[in-house]
């Protein structure tokens, strides 16, 4: 079953220490995510 | 969460749990009779000596091991603090120190002797790695007591490593929190609450509510203590855009509500345990291991 | 309740036994971590075994029967797994379809998107690690170098996975990578699996990144931002990635949306690659001729 059960809108979120590292060199030449970051988070929150 | 091996093993209701320590401190209260009658037995003691026997080497009262317990779980939240681990290996650290002990009484092993090999299996399991001879440089006791027990240990976690701590719901809340109240919360406001909540967490880790309660569930009213307003708020929009939906699996607002007050009151009548109570306890449980040192 | 009948492999730091569940009959095998000759303790690599195979129950992932501690030695008992995806592809005399490969590469990724979904990555995806049931399921396995999804700011090692199986972020040393270092390692995986030889066998860790950009391009800033940004990349020699025809040459047996498909799990730039999601919803799964039926793969 693919079907989240939340939705995440990254547009909604202001979270500076996200967005800090979204914009570091090495974290984006690695692949880093923010999505992948919130999707954990908001999942755990809602485990 | 329900396959996860915190939900299978170490969830309980409070009656459980009760049930489970009362168990364990027998195991360890029979054997402390046992060995009490046999050195009387062996020894030719005077009626002085007996009496002193009886009222010194009584075992421990599960009440008084729980307090032994969280006294040390405190110890090693203090020593993972000072060894600047990150904030998810101490509360692994505490997390694994409790459970040992629910397993097995501290009649049976010295909490002191566990403290130190706790943290390292959690820096281990949380992949930290620190070498037993680093860490025995910076911690106290040597390599040979931090490793005596880490099979025993491993084996009292039943082997369930990972660990679910109500940070990451923190921060995912701080997230949903935002959409949901969207433009109405203040984000500076929002980064204090966060860093409030962060060590309240650790605080409510050496509680009993880590077995009855889930890691969401615990931030929720570690969040309410905070801030009851802003939460409440959260949750009834939260649950009132949903109700509309009205799908089986749709959680009752007044259900989490209460568990999450539930929780609440359990964190904040927490007590610690004073030095004094913990040394007066220490040597009971010390004599009555060793009654000739008595 | 368990018997060690037969040695069947000895790692650095297990053995592994062929053994019976005396009260089912059921054929399982025990890995025997061997602890003394630790220093510090237990190994890193039973630790990991242990933690993640505690949490995932799945089809296409070895099952942990039960964990036992016998003469101061950690006992593993793992459901019994006779072969595995190198035997098949190194042994010519078995011969196998587009189908067969099919299923395989749905049950691998079945596997590896219950292991992200769950926030673990595997770190060490290759063909002698995905194991074969007797009744043709594929289930992943080897847990040792597996770790949770780490904090966003948490620093990971790049040294990870079998290097012919490693991510092109890897070989550069990023530390902040994601689940799509597994994702590269299946996309090589079927790679092989069409060519039945390594894909990309570097000799060295040096020789791989040649071996890689060689066989698809050089990765640029513009396709991959920051990419120049890794202290190695100023000493590469710069390819031009394959053209379509070029790839349909190499792999002629791959229709287009295969080739689409690999080409999704390989794509250098790990933000855009395909995460497991995306690869099991591919047109690949969804053309002719589906998936074959385990049991029935010779």
């Amino acid at each position: 079953n693919t079907i989240p059960r939340f939705k995440l809108d990254e547009k909604l979120y202001s979270d500076p220490f996200i967005k800090d590292l979204e914009n570091r060199k090495e974290f984006v030449a690695s692949g880093f995510r923010t999505d992948y970051v919130y999707e954990r988070v908001l999942t755990e929150a809602f485990m | 969460y329900r396959h996860s091996s915190q939900y299978r093993f170490w969830s309980f209701s409070k009656e459980r749990l009760r049930e489970k320590r009362v168990n364990t401190n027998k195991i360890a209260a029979d054997t402390i009779y046992k060995n009490i009658l046999d050195f009387k037995n062996q020894q030719d003691l005077t009626q002085e000596q007996l009496d002193v026997l009886d009222a010194r080497t009584q075992p421990l009262s599960v009440d008084d091991e729980l307090k032994l317990i969280n006294f040390y779980a405190k110890k090693v939240q203090v020593i993972s603090q000072h060894l600047n681990l990150p904030t998810e290996i101490i509360a692994t650290s505490i997390s694994f120190f409790k459970k040992f002990f629910l397993e097995n009484s501290v009649m049976q092993y010295d909490p002191k002797s566990l403290v130190h090999t706790t943290i390292f299996l959690a820096c281990k399991a949380e992949n930290y790695f620190i070498s037993v001879d680093s860490f025995a440089k910076k911690a106290k006791p040597n390599r040979e007591a931090i490793l005596k027990y880490e099979f025993k240990l491993l084996e009292s976690l039943k082997f369930s490593l990972l660990i679910h701590h109500p940070y990451k719901p923190l921060h995912g809340f701080f997230l949903d929190i935002q959409n949901v109240l969207h433009g109405k919360v203040d984000l500076n406001y929002m980064g204090q609450t966060y860093d409030k909540c962060k060590k309240k967490i650790t605080e409510a880790i050496l509680t009993d509510v880590v077995y009855l309660f889930t890691p969401p569930q615990i931030t929720l009213a570690i969040l309410m203590i905070e801030d009851e307003a802003l939460i409440t708020k959260y949750l009834e929009l939260k649950f009132s855009v949903n109700s509309e939906k009205k799908n089986n699996d749709t959680i009752s607002f007044s259900t989490l509500l209460t568990i999450i007050n539930d929780c609440k009151s359990f964190i904040q009548e927490e007590k610690s345990v004073s030095t004094d109570d913990a040394r007066k306890i220490a040597a009971q449980n010390f004599f009555c291991q060793n009654p000739m040192d008595l | 309740e368990y018997t060690k009948e037969k040695k069947v492999g000895e790692g650095t730091y297990a053995v592994v036994y062929l053994g019976t569940k005396q009260s089912t009959g059921r054929q399982i095998a025990v890995k025997e971590i061997k602890t003394s000759e630790f220093k510090d303790g237990l190994d890193m690599s039973a630790i990991r075994e242990v933690k993640y195979l505690q949490e995932i129950q799945h089809d296409n992932v070895i099952e942990l029967v039960d964990i036992f501690m016998a003469y101061d030695n950690l006992n593993l008992v793992l459901e019994f797994l006779p072969s595995d995806l190198e035997v098949i592809i190194k042994d010519r005399s078995i011969l196998f379809t587009p189908a067969d490969i099919k299923s395989w590469m749905l049950m691998t990724l079945r596997g590896v998107h219950h292991c992200h979904r769950n926030f673990i990555l595997h770190r060490d995806l290759k063909p002698n690690n995905l194991l074969l049931s007797p009744d043709g399921v594929i289930k992943v396995a080897d847990f040792g170098l597996a770790r949770a999804v780490p904090s966003p700011h948490e620093m990971l090692t790049s040294n990870v996975v079998t290097r012919w199986y490693r991510a092109p972020e890897l070989l550069f040393g990023a530390k902040h990578y994601t689940s799509a270092i597994d994702i590269w390692s299946v996309g090589v995986i079927f790679a092989e699996l069409m060519l039945r030889i390594p894909y990309l066998p570097g000799q060295n860790d040096i020789d791989q990144m040649e071996v890689t950009f060689r066989a698809l391009g050089t990765p640029t800033d513009k396709e991959w931002p920051e990419v120049s940004s890794f202290g190695s990349y100023n000493k590469l020699q710069i390819y031009p990635p394959p053209s379509i025809d070029e790839l349909r040459k190499r792999f002629i047996a791959a229709s287009e949306n295969a080739l689409n498909f690999m080409c999704g799990m390989l794509t250098m730039n790990p933000k855009k690659r395909w995460n497991a999601i995306e690869c099991l919803e591919s047109e690949y799964f969804k053309e002719m001729p589906p998936p074959s039926d385990p049991s029935e793969i010779k």
